[in-house]
């Protein structure tokens, strides 16, 4: 992601269709609505809140426009040129136009070819308007060329951090999910009013019950509150503290048409996130047509995909857990496959995934799957053993017996390659690790008791290897990796710990190895597996 | 229709590439008075932001106007440029 320079002071922005250029081929609620849920994607994942205001004066103002009009910019008609926005800032700063003369899809099907989802778009566009320029990162919702948008869309990791980088996150309000019940059966489109007298058309999903913020004084700015601890009197598929899904379900007057029912003394206006004022059904008579197994949606959890899947929890007083992946390391208490410099940015890798850690420490977001990263790497990958970058700048990834090759994140033809093509034996398993020596430029790799000084230029290792380990002194046998960090000193790790390597002596500077997750993951020493050992 | 020639990839190209942040726009030669050989110069830049884009677009790397590119070029996309102009101005590294 790219961070322009420029953006909101305040968090709470207000956002309006222009009274002036309005679509001339969409319907207007339908396009506020599409608007309004394209503002939701960047609020769930930081910060920001939106309300629509029916005002030019607003602080994000969405016009539609044909070629030229009043800007810099002019449309190209029905052309390769959709839309544009401008970076936050007042007057037109945050504004976002829209080519009029585009096909512009409200629900867009899979065989609209020639059609243009404005939700697609518009979740762009409203990139600009917070602050964000494009991404070269193909997927990612700041790549300027149009890719659609999925069915299950999730926001992309490199869009949520740079939101989040600007923004900060959301803050977790762990009360404020409720379960969120994925529609089976197509959703039924009712015909609501709601109290600013408008007629919206929307899609009502399945009703979900749920209960008065009873302790106002202690949530004053919550809706909800859970039930109390012992609902003895509540039927038993009740979960004892249920999990709601975020607020976007109850506060949106498009998904889930709401009145404000000032008499009841527990419910006041909330602060909505989007427009439309908050009613709160009568508590608790109302029977929910709430299923017997609420689904806890988890949308990072790769297990959510089918949504047909049942889920029943062994015991229903059983919270669910958030699941994660068995083999997701602890960033503070693990050991690593690999560690590599890459593009001046640390790479740490383990099992599935990897650290990222540049001038300012480590990314947010991670560790990511390394298959983000580079997805030409096999989707069952479990693992890799060795990673180093060549003074060709491309980037070696050793999988068991093959080598891939990358060019930045592109996989170069021809490859994976197997060991054997670089002049390794065919018993060779696998790599313990490579690198490009700073003492003398060549490159090493490196496998049990041995290793190998690998000629970039030839492309196989010298005649006279494989050399035995205890060359390099105090490392022993069966490295996890080793590497030149910034300051031209080689490191060499292995479990949680790491030493310091003397170059000139041939040995390392301390006998003992010292802790890898407080020296390179910045973590606190208390946090960091000290109990394990790590000699 | 006659096969557009190559000048006219080359001036569609250059339009783009303008457009969207890649090339200065402008004939550069007025930049380069310093150059001895200012057509090379512009040869070399017009070659550096073809590679640019297409790193940028995620279409292999050939500094050539090749059919990926075209295609490319022809996508739907946004209107804003992908290298913002005051970066090339004022040229402050913008954090990323």
């Amino acid at each position: 992601f790219a961070v322009q320079g420029e953006k909101w002071k305040h968090t709470n922005l207000t956002w309006s269709l222009s009274s002036v250029r309005r679509p001339s081929q969409l319907d207007p609620y339908g396009t506020r609505s599409v608007l309004s849920r394209a503002l939701d994607v960047w609020a769930q994942a930081s910060r920001l809140t939106f309300t629509e205001v029916n005002s030019d004066d607003a602080d994000i103002v969405v016009s539609f426009a044909k070629r030229y009009h009043d800007d810099a910019y002019p449309f190209d008609g029905r052309g390769s040129i959709l839309a544009h926005a401008f970076f936050p800032g007042s007057g037109r700063g945050g504004d976002a136009h829209f080519d009029d003369d585009e096909l512009w899809l409200l629900q867009p099907r899979d065989d609209d070819e020639d059609g243009t989802s404005l939700f697609a778009v518009a979740v762009h566009e409203f990139g600009h308007s917070l602050g964000l320029s494009h991404s070269s990162v193909k997927g990612a919702l700041m790549f300027p060329w149009y890719q659609g948008i999925q069915p299950n869309f999730v926001l992309p990791e490199d869009d949520r951090n740079g939101i989040q980088q600007m923004y900060g996150p959301k803050t977790s309000n762990k009360w404020a999910r409720i379960p969120y019940y994925r529609p089976q059966e197509p959703p039924q489109t009712t015909t609501t009013t709601t109290t600013t007298t408008t007629t919206t058309t929307t899609t009502r999903k399945p009703y979900i019950h749920h209960h008065h913020n009873r302790h106002p004084e202690r949530y004053p700015n919550r809706a909800y509150t859970p039930y109390p601890r012992t609902p003895s009197r509540y039927p038993s598929y009740y979960p004892e503290r249920p999990y709601y899904p975020d607020r976007r379900h109850y506060n949106t007057s498009d998904d889930h048409p709401r009145r404000t029912n000032h008499h009841h003394p527990y419910s006041r206006p909330t602060e909505t996130t989007t427009h439309g004022t908050t009613y709160r059904p009568r508590y608790p008579h109302v029977r929910p047509e709430y299923p017997t197994n609420p689904r806890p949606h988890y949308p990072n959890d790769p297990s959510q995909d089918n949504p047909r899947k049942p889920y029943y929890p062994e015991k229903t007083t059983q919270r669910p857990t958030t699941t994660t992946p068995s083999d997701k390391p602890d960033t503070c208490d693990t050991s690593y496959d690999a560690v590599a410099l890459i593009r001046g940015e640390l790479f740490i890798f383990k099992n599935r995934y990897h650290w990222r850690i540049g001038a300012r420490g480590r990314y947010s977001g991670y560790p990511m799957e390394i298959t983000r990263m580079w997805s030409s790497l096999p989707k069952n990958l479990t693992h890799v053993d060795a990673v180093y970058e060549r003074p060709d700048r491309k980037i070696a990834i050793f999988i068991g017996k093959e080598l891939y090759l990358f060019d930045s994140q592109y996989l170069l033809p021809g490859y994976p390659k197997p060991l054997r093509t670089f002049g390794l034996p065919e018993s060779l398993e696998k790599l313990d690790a490579a690198m490009v020596w700073g003492h003398n430029g060549n490159t090493y790799f490196y496998s049990g008791t041995m290793y190998w000084k690998y000629d970039e230029e030839k492309g196989r290792v010298d005649y006279d290897y494989p050399r035995n380990m205890a060359m390099w002194k105090g490392v022993g046998n069966n490295i996890d990796s080793v590497f030149q960090w910034k300051d031209g000193k080689t490191y060499f790790f292995k479990g949680k710990g790491f030493w310091k390597f003397n170059d000139l002596q041939m040995q390392v500077e301390n006998e003992r190895p010292s802790l890898s997750a407080s020296f390179w993951m910045g973590c606190p020493v208390e946090r960091t597996g000290r109990r394990a050992g790590y000699r | 229709r006659s096969r557009p020639t190559r000048s006219a990839h080359h001036e569609s190209a250059r339009g783009y590439l303008e457009t969207f942040g890649y090339l200065k726009k402008g004939r550069p030669e007025v930049g380069n008075l310093l150059l001895v050989d200012s057509e090379q110069a512009y040869e070399d830049d017009f070659r550096i932001a073809i590679k640019t884009l297409q790193e940028f677009g995620g279409i292999p790397v050939t500094g050539e106007i090749d059919e990926a590119t075209k295609a490319l070029m022809k996508q739907k996309r946004c209107g804003r440029p992908d290298r913002e102009e005051d970066e090339e101005q004022h040229g402050h590294r913008r954090k990323r």
